[in-house]
């Protein structure tokens, strides 16, 4: 029963190890690591050892073996597979982004339910699809993942179908808390929180 | 120096404590928050004393308080004004995501280069102006916060005339590290790592 909080800490260490291979570090102690990207070097040690044993005691950490090591827990060693369910503003969006259709994430299919959108073609090359194909679409190209992109009175319908046709992870951007069953992790994503952080800082600045 | 993380935590803990309300529990103990909210009960300690004294000890905490505590830490006890450059199909997501342009938040410009697409009315009823405005649109209508949502190419520069246009704070979703002076903040939005939290679920859901 990890904590989500953990979880997002091992993804800013993959972009904290991505920095320092550009910058061509080869070996890095949890010290360093905290000072350069202000994080805690008590937490960094406790994050990677309760996924077993990695790093030599007062040798550091070898930069290159550090992030396979959190490209392997965070299960990024494979391909994963998106459908992404509302080919609206933000479903076009997210279907062209380097993030979501490149390394090892693949969005395989784009789907809504408004006749005048399917068979659109989609700025990533792929055409928009029936919403009603969805099981059909997601057993074909083997997809894992669901993305909900449609307006919060849809996102239920659509999430449990998505669970109907097998997705066991969904990320949900409609403004609604979805119910799932507890085989399935259901994320919500709120971009207002990066705006949180943003009002903390102008709170904050003047003083 | 606070860091990204603690922020983040404060955000976290505003929504539980307003899912809290909604379900009419009035005192709470960081014991209890921790439990329901899979948290970490010293962190949440720690987190709300750094701020100041809140909080008597053995009794727990009055709800209602502890939110109006944590939004004045936010800063999210006043308007915070917001534009938007870059209409296309995130920038329109954006511009009419309740999130955005609800609360204390207000988007107060939506802007772009192109003029095939400057004059087009968005959703939320704003219409697209030219990006040329900037400087006059941020001192007229008082915004705070810019938001970049162009390809990355136009990014940087984008940016440099965000902080000379004299905004303090600026969200990038941009695929790229944009350089910014001390005294403004820049905060990066890649939502990829929302998929590595279910790339993580489904590597360890594996077994
Ligand atoms: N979480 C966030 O931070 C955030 C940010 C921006 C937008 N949003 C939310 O994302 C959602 C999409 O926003 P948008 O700007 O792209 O809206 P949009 O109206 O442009 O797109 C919605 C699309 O969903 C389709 N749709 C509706 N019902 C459907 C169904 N049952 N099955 C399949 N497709 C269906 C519509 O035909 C449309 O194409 C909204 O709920 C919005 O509130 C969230
Ligand atoms: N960070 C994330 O998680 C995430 C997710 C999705 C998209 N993106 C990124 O967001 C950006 C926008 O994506 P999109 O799908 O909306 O692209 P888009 O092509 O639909 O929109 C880009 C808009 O920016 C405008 N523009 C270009 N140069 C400009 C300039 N100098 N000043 C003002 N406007 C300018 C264009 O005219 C266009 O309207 C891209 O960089 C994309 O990679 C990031």
């Amino acid at each position: 029963n990890i904590s989500e909080l953990t979880i997002s800490r091992l993804s800013i260490y993959l972009r904290c190890v991505d920095q320092l291979l550009e910058a061509g570090v080869e070996t890095v102690s949890s010290q360093q690591l905290a000072k350069r990207f202000n994080l805690n070097s008590a937490q960094i040690r406790k994050d990677l050892a309760y996924f077993g044993e990695f790093g030599v005691r007062g040798v550091g950490y070898n930069v290159r073996q550090l992030r396979q090591y959190v490209v392997e827990i965070l299960g990024l060693d494979r391909e994963r597979r998106l459908v992404i369910v509302g080919a609206g503003n933000l479903g076009s969006a997210l279907c062209h982004y380097s993030g979501f259709s490149g390394g090892n994430f693949l969005v395989v299919g784009v789907l809504d339910s408004d006749p005048s959108r399917i068979g659109d073609a989609t700025p990533a090359g792929l055409l928009v699809e029936d919403a009603a194909r969805l099981p059909e679409i997601v057993a074909q190209r083997q997809a894992e993942i669901g993305v909900i992109t449609t307006p919060a009175a849809a996102a239920q319908t659509v999430c449990d179908r998505m669970v109907d046709a097998g997705l066991r992870a969904i990320l949900n951007f409609a403004p609604i808390r979805l119910r799932a069953p507890e085989s399935v992790l259901v994320k919500s994503v709120d971009l207002k929180v990066h705006l949180e952080e943003l009002s903390f800082f102008l709170a904050h600045a003047e003083g």
